[in-house]
């Protein structure tokens, strides 16, 4: 592990003290996550970039399982839109998630998350397709009723103006008062990303 | 009996239990 470089293709790094100063990690922390990065995108196709497969083999260790939520996720962190995450896009994307990204960020992150057509606003359509994805996936029955009236509940608190759709401000205000709704926003992994990947010590270009 | 109604679960609560939003994958190998 770790002792094979002949068929590595290198990938150039967006320049780390670049990326930390705009982010919450430090430079060890974005130089510990190229190793991560490298690792997860040769792991199909060793070109560089992540693809959506990668993603999904490197959160589930499974290609097959390509779900409503991967899938919204990788879209995001691909901001380029190019159907592939590069180095800057994985460590813009995952300085969201870090314990001390600012709240009203992780905010902004999730209503994109949640809004899957992207038209501005959480539609009664798109939360029940993604309950209905949830439910799926935990292979969980609940009956319809049972869902409207979640469904039902939810807008009523969420959606003040009762017009069927939750809008940015909205969404900022009802998470304050569920702040734990934003719990799948932080990945406490990200405090400490060095000790996760040590091998970049070997690599680093800094000394600290 | 309080009196008070059941709580229930809003629909985000439970969109947030997918394991397919939790990115920990990457760091569990």
């Amino acid at each position: 592990m770790g002792c094979f470089h002949s068929k590595v293709r290198e990938i150039p790094m967006e320049d780390p003290f670049a990326l930390a100063s705009e982010t919450a990690f430090s430079v060890s922390d974005v130089e510990a996550l190229y190793e991560l990065f490298k690792n997860i995108s040769r792991s199909v196709t060793d070109d560089g970039l992540i693809s959506k497969e990668e993603f999904q083999l490197a959160i589930f260790n499974n290609k097959k399982k390509e779900n409503l939520f991967t899938s919204r996720i990788f879209d995001l962190f691909d901001v380029k839109k190019k159907g592939v995450i590069d180095f800057g896009d994985f460590v813009r994307a995952l300085n969201v998630f870090h314990p001390s990204a600012p709240m009203e960020v992780k905010i902004e992150f999730s209503f994109k998350l949640y809004d899957l057509d992207n038209t501005g606003f959480i539609e009664r359509h798109e939360v029940k397709q993604m309950i209905n994805a949830l439910l799926c996936e935990a292979e969980i029955k609940l009956s319809e009723e049972t869902i409207e009236t979640i469904i039902n509940k939810t807008f009523m608190d969420a959606d003040p103006n009762q017009d069927g759709k939750i809008d940015k401000y909205e969404w900022k205000n009802f998470v304050y008062e569920n702040p734990s709704l934003l719990k799948v926003m932080t990945l406490p992994y990200l405090r400490d990303v060095t000790t996760a990947f040590p091998s970049f010590v070997f690599h680093s270009k800094v000394e600290d | 009996n309080s009196g008070s109604s059941p709580a229930i679960i809003n629909a985000f609560q439970l969109i947030g239990m997918s394991s397919c939003l939790d990115l920990s994958g990457f760091f569990e190998k």
